[in-house]
C-alpha cells in the first residue's frame, strides 16, 4: 500500500475524529482488513459531503477538510 | 430541519431555565440579555414560555466550561466545537454547555463568537431540534457570523420547532419572566441600579393578577409611549401593551418583566433608533436601556440634559430621527434637545400651541411613527405632520389596538 506522508496522516486522523464525533463513524480497531475501514470511512465522508451539499466523492479533498475545520456545534449531524 | 430519534420534546408550555455561571468575556447583564433574546426567538413562534430560576433545578441548565466538564463530550479548546446541548428529558436533558475556551462576544466580531447566535442554536437542541442541512438555517451545524440586530428565525427552524410544539396560542408568549430575584451571581457594580426604593411590583401570578385596563376601553390613557426596535410600547402604571409589526395581537406585559429593577409608572419615554437606545423618565431622573439591559450609569438627573432645576418632571418626549432633535414637553411648553451635540437648543422652551397648531393643551405621551408625531392627551391622540407641525386628525388613544 502507498505510505501516506505525515501531513495527510494528520488530516486523516482529524477527519476520523470528526466523523466519529458527528457522523457516528466507528473504526473497527481489530479489523484485519484495513480496506474495510477505509471503505467504511469513505461512506461516512460521502454522508458528510452530502449533508453539506459538497460534491459526493468519498475522498478527503480540500473542500471537505475545510468544512470539517469550521467552528461548529458539538451535537452530531446524524445519529444512530 | 431534523429532530432527535423519537422526537423528544417538553410536555408542557412553561419551561424553566437557570444560568449557572458566567463567562468573563462579557458583562453578566449581556449574557442575561443574550440568553433571554435567544429564548424569545423560540417563544415567539410556539406556545412555549421560558421562566428563569435563580436557584434549584431548572429544565434547562446553562453553563460555561472548558475541556472535560463532567459529561462524555469534552470541549476541544479554541475553535472546533463551540458548544453543545442535550435534547429534552430529565437530568442533563435540555442542558446547554458553552466552551469557555472560545471568545464570547455581544456583537459580530471576527475575533469571537456571538453568544446570542450560538445560544439560540443550542437552545434549539434543548427544545428537541437536531441539525438542519439548510444553509443559513439557525440549526445549521456550522457557525455563521450573522447580523443579529434584527435577527429573524429562518423558516426552516420555524417549521421544525412548530412540528414539535405547534404555533403560538395567542400573542407571543412573554420570553422570560424573572421570578422574584434572589441574590444573583451579578456583582453589585453590574447590577442595574434600582429606580427608587423598590415598590412591590406584583408579578403576574393568577392569584394576584393586577387589573389591567381593557385594550378597547374608550377612556384608556397612557403615561408614556415609545418605539423599540420596530415595535411600539404603551405604558400605563406597571403595565405594558406591546404592538409588534410581526403579530396581529397586542402582547400584554408588565414593566418589570422586561426591566426587573424598574418600577411602575414612567412619565415619558423615547427611542433614539440609530443608537438602539430607549430613554425612560420618572420624576427628575432618566434611565437609558438597550433591549433588556439597563445602562450601568443609570439613572441620571434630568438636569444633565440641560433642564433648569425648576423642572422636576417631564410630561412627554419624542425623537425626530430626521432632524436628530428630541422634543420634551412640560406643561404648555416644550424644549428641543440636539442628540448630536447632546445639548438643549437655544430659544427654548417655547409654547407648544405657538408651534404645533391645534395642540392647545398639555401632552401625556408622544410617539414618532411613519413620519408623523402622535401626541396623547387623555383618551385622545393627535396626529401631527412632523414637517409643518400641522394637526392632521384626532383619534382615540388606543386606536393602535385594532379596536
Amino acid at each position: 500500500f502507498p505510505v501516506v506522508p505525515e501531513k495527510e496522516n494528520e488530516d486523516m486522523q482529524f477527519a476520523k475524529k470528526y466523523l466519529e464525533n458527528f457522523y457516528d463513524f466507528k473504526e473497527e480497531k481489530n479489523s484485519l482488513f484495513k480496506s474495510k475501514n477505509l471503505n467504511h470511512m469513505a461512506d461516512k465522508i460521502r454522508e458528510m459531503q452530502s449533508f453539506f451539499g459538497l460534491e459526493v466523492t468519498g475522498e478527503l479533498n480540500h473542500k471537505t477538510l475545510d468544512m470539517m475545520k469550521q467552528p461548529r456545534c458539538g451535537i452530531p449531524d446524524v445519529r444512530s | 430541519y431534523s429532530t432527535f430519534p423519537q422526537s423528544p420534546r417538553w410536555k408542557k408550555d412553561d419551561v424553566t431555565y437557570r444560568i449557572l455561571n458566567y463567562t468573563p468575556d462579557l458583562l453578566q447583564a449581556d449574557v442575561d440579555e443574550a440568553i433571554a433574546k435567544a429564548f424569545q426567538l423560540w417563544s415567539s413562534v410556539t406556545p412555549l414560555r421560558f421562566i428563569r430560576l435563580y436557584s434549584g433545578q431548572a429544565d434547562i441548565m446553562i453553563s460555561f466550561a472548558s475541556g472535560f466538564h463532567g459529561d462524555f463530550y469534552s470541549f476541544d479548546g479554541p475553535g472546533g466545537t463551540l458548544a453543545h446541548a442535550y435534547p429534552p428529558s430529565s437530568g442533563i436533558g435540555g442542558d446547554a454547555h458553552f466552551d469557555e475556551d472560545e471568545n464570547w462576544t455581544k456583537f459580530n466580531t471576527y475575533s469571537g463568537y456571538n453568544l446570542f447566535l450560538v445560544a439560540a442554536h443550542e437552545l434549539g437542541h434543548s427544545l428537541g431540534l437536531g441539525h438542519s442541512n439548510v444553509f443559513g438555517a439557525l440549526m445549521y451545524p456550522i457557525y455563521m457570523a450573522t447580523d443579529t440586530r434584527d435577527y429573524r428565525l429562518p423558516q426552516d427552524d420555524i417549521d421544525g420547532i412548530q412540528a414539535l410544539y405547534g404555533r403560538p396560542r395567542q400573542s407571543p408568549a412573554l420570553p422570560t419572566k424573572a421570578f422574584p430575584q434572589e441574590p444573583t451571581e451579578m456583582t453589585p457594580a453590574e447590577a442595574p441600579t434600582e429606580m427608587s426604593p423598590r415598590e412591590e411590583t406584583t408579578e403576574m401570578t393568577p392569584s394576584k393578577t393586577p387589573t389591567r385596563p381593557k385594550d378597547c376601553d374608550p377612556h384608556l390613557t397612557f403615561d408614556a409611549v415609545t418605539t423599540l426596535r420596530g415595535e411600539i410600547l404603551f405604558f400605563k402604571d406597571s403595565y405594558v401593551w406591546r404592538k409588534s409589526p410581526y403579530f396581529l395581537d397586542i402582547e400584554h406585559d408588565t414593566i418589570s418583566s422586561f426591566w426587573p429593577p424598574l418600577v411602575a409608572g414612567f412619565d415619558a419615554a423615547y427611542e433614539v433608533d440609530k443608537k438602539d437606545r430607549v430613554m425612560f423618565f420618572k420624576d427628575d431622573q432618566y434611565w437609558a436601556v438597550s433591549g433588556y439591559s439597563i445602562e450601568p450609569d443609570s439613572p441620571k438627573p434630568i438636569q444633565n440634559l440641560g433642564f433648569p432645576t425648576s423642572i422636576r418632571k417631564i410630561d412627554a418626549a419624542v425623537h425626530d430621527e430626521k432632524t436628530k432633535k428630541t422634543y420634551f414637553f412640560v406643561g404648555n411648553k416644550y424644549w428641543s434637545f440636539n442628540e448630536n451635540t447632546q445639548s438643549m437648543e437655544r430659544g427654548y422652551p417655547r409654547k407648544i400651541a405657538a408651534d404645533f397648531q391645534g395642540i392647545g393643551h398639555t401632552i401625556d405621551a408622544a410617539l414618532q411613527k411613519n413620519g408623523r408625531f402622535y401626541f396623547f392627551h387623555g383618551s385622545n391622540q393627535y396626529e401631527v405632520d412632523i414637517k409643518n407641525k400641522k394637526l392632521i386628525r384626532i383619534m382615540k388613544s388606543n386606536s393602535w389596538f385594532n379596536c
